[in-house]
């Protein structure tokens, strides 16, 4: 039974492409098969993972142009697949707006691709627009990535009232996978106090594990990898591989 | 003679709000009269001077349903005003979307602003949407942060070319202010990897000063506070002064 996972905030730096692309390479060093999409025209997933991306992107795909399959390619992590976004997807922004049932043009594509994977994500870009509003249509649950500073805590309401009408109107099975705290800096008193904040509002829904603030996370996509092909023994591989199990296992 | 200034990168997270409250707050200190302009629905800009931003927002002000002295806030620091926004400007993302001359209606409010600052900042969302567009339109220039990190020197030539699309067709004045590099991290060679490639693509358009990461510019909002007013001392306030300085100094 494949799960199809949004990766969503509006607001940016917060980790989510950083998430997209560890997350979907840990659980798939896990032996699961796993789908990243791109739904960001910055493509970043695409060089995070060494993958260009001039043509055959999710644009296409989503516009009706190409196949899925043309538009899939195998990453360096065995059971890792990706289909890369770049600008034009910028357009998809523009011309969805005027046609009929627009939010679901991501939904269409992808319920097509479950039986060929275990897991797929959707990365979003930081917007509340027409893209992050397809990713929140087209999955099951969405992935919060919340850094955890002063902007990024303001900017939570927003996005909970935002996942709370895409319930209520667009997609009724729709609920939050986990809150998931990035970037922690343990120097400063600020991650402990949006910690507690979002653990008050969240309960169990915030990940145990929580990514820790780690250059080599930051290094390995100048290399076109996950962090673990970089540096397997840093802390930001450990901190991932931790939460590709505690994703797996399920927040009950 | 007042410089209109707007601060834009459609990469999250690059500093872009933290750049428009310190600089700001810095250039007034240097007693200049100064405006921010918060053109970002998350209405961060707000948050950073502890100021609320219910009603009376940018929003209201570019519909015509308000006039700009009646959304204009004195902060903290003397000589910077603020002009806030929130999630309504989402809403004029939308409307302007049907209007003539959409991309002008921020022009046309502070045109008339000129008279009354020495400089106005804008602060834009992390997009290439309708609102930073009004952005690059309402400049005379456009000051570009930049986080020495992979995916945000990635987005740079996207940013470049619509800077260059907007200068044929809508802002025959616009140039590039500077490009600032941001939340350096001595710790690795990612920052001089991403340093030495923007200085030579650059030049004398990148700021000498670059701005550290430092825990107490990413604490002061959550205090409502410029880093100045949280920890005169620190090496972020240090830097953001000098900033100031270089800025008022000009490029030539
Ligand atoms: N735990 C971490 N430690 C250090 N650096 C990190 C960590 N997580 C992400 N980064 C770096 O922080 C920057 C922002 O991360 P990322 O691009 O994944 O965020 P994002 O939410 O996808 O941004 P955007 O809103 O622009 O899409 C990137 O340069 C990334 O490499
Ligand atoms: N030099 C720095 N050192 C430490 N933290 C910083 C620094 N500059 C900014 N920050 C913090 O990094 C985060 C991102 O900065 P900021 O919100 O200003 O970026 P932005 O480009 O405006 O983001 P967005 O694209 O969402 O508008 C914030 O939590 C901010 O407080
Ligand atoms: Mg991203
Ligand atoms: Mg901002």
């Amino acid at each position: 039974d494949c799960k199809i996972v949004t990766i969503a905030n509006q607001k940016g730096g917060v980790g989510k492409t950083t998430t997209a692309i560890n997350l979907a390479a840990g659980v798939a060093l896990l032996d699961k098969k796993v789908l990243v999409v791109d739904f960001d025209p910055q493509g970043n997933c695409g060089s995070g993972f060494g993958i260009k991306k001039d043509e055959n992107t999710i644009y296409e795909v989503i516009m009706g142009h190409i196949s899925t399959k043309e538009a899939m390619i195998e990453t360096k992590v065995k059971n890792c697949s990706l289909i890369p976004a770049n600008i034009n997807l910028t357009g998809a922004g523009i011309e969805l707006v005027e046609k009929e049932e627009r939010e679901f043009f991501l939904k269409k594509v992808l319920e097509k691709e479950r039986s060929n994977f275990d897991y797929i994500f959707i990365d979003c870009p930081p917007s509340l627009g027409i893209l992050t509003l397809n990713g929140l249509v087209a999955c099951d649950t969405v992935l919060i990535p919340l850094q955890t500073e002063f902007f990024a805590l303001e900017g939570l309401s927003q996005l909970i009232n935002t996942i709370n009408l895409v319930k209520k109107s667009l997609n009724p099975d729709l609920t939050i996978e986990g809150v998931l705290l990035t970037m922690l800096d343990k120097r400063t008193h600020l991650t402990d106090d949006v910690a507690k904040n979002v653990i008050g509002h969240f309960g169990n829904k915030v990940y145990r594990t929580m990514i820790p603030r780690n250059i080599r996370i930051a290094e390995a996509p100048s290399y076109g990898l996950p962090v673990f092909l970089h540096d397997k023994h840093c802390l930001g591989s450990k901190a991932y591989e931790e939460l590709a199990k505690e994703f797996i296992n399920g927040k009950g």
